[in-house]
């Protein structure tokens, strides 16, 4: 059986708000080492991968591999009745019909408890390569946001384009163009604000901005991002998550014939 | 013109 009881519920609640627009039906692969998701969206352009280690749960138990393929909308609908600083369980039975939801006040002695009926998932499993990638870039989440947010109003690409200490965004639209540039930055009084660019070699790649933007919607999760590329390989999209778990999105990119 | 590829064309299915 499964139970996992989280500190917080707005961990789980923001990792669906995060996905729920690029996946619908997922599974949610739980064995001893934590809950995984890999889901890729309709087009199959771009894939979401997600890693709650079983530190990020205190306890966790997980005896068998059960996969609970829940819809996000659903999900979503349940989450909502927990509030963020609520302790939330999850719990499932080895051969689950449903899955089952406690949501408990700190604060206060209120208790609810929520079941989820799971559906049968036949998802496509992708095999992601190790990858070293060429750059790698680690920047303020809502900066990121803002950048695909400004450019995605003049056009529907962006190129990434990284060299030595600096990665620059570049869109041209029908209106006009844009280009906005970002140098290494670090400061000790607000490392928040910190960009970080290694490089091994330069790279320039274009990417939707319709699936950056949707993306975007998990910097609520982590003050960081990273995004590491390489040329002509899919983007990584990284948001770390307490106990080295993770939320990261994968995008294949646009490629000239 | 660039085209979007799909990530089947560089991930293997597992």
């Amino acid at each position: 059986m499964l139970e996992a009881r989280l500190e917080q519920a707005s961990i789980l609640k923001k990792v669906v708000d995060a996905i729920k627009d690029l996946v619908q039906d997922c599974n949610f692969d739980c064995n001893d080492s934590g809950i995984a998701l890999q889901a890729m969206d309709n087009s199959h352009v771009a894939l979401v991968s997600m890693m709650l280690k079983s530190d990020t749960f205190s306890p966790f138990r997980c005896d068998r591999n059960i996969a609970l393929g829940i819809n996000l909308n659903s999900f979503q609908k349940v989450l909502r009745c927990a509030q963020n600083e609520d302790i939330l369980t999850l719990k499932a039975d080895d051969s689950p019909d449903v899955v089952s939801l406690v949501f408990e006040s700190s604060e206060q002695d209120r208790i609810s408890e929520y079941d989820i009926k799971l559906m049968d998932i036949d998802q496509e499993h992708l095999g992601i390569p190790d990858t070293e990638y060429a750059a790698t870039i680690t920047m303020p989440s809502g900066e990121f946001q803002r950048i695909c947010r400004d450019l995605s109003a003049l056009s529907e690409s962006v190129a990434i384009e990284a060299e030595k200490n600096a990665v620059k965004f570049v869109c041209n639209g029908d209106i006009g163009n844009g280009a906005i540039s970002l140098r290494n930055h670090s400061s000790v009084e607000k490392p928040e604000q910190n960009v970080n660019i290694e490089l091994s070699e330069p790279v320039a790649l274009t990417f939707s901005l319709k699936y950056l933007v949707n993306f975007c919607k998990a910097s609520g999760l982590s003050g960081s991002v990273k995004l590491c590329l390489s040329n002509e390989v899919p983007l990584l999209v990284e948001y770390e998550l307490a106990s080295n778990s993770y939320l990261r999105f994968y995008l294949a990119p646009k490629i000239g014939d | 013109a660039k085209n979007q590829k799909t990530l089947a064309a560089f991930f293997t299915k597992k």
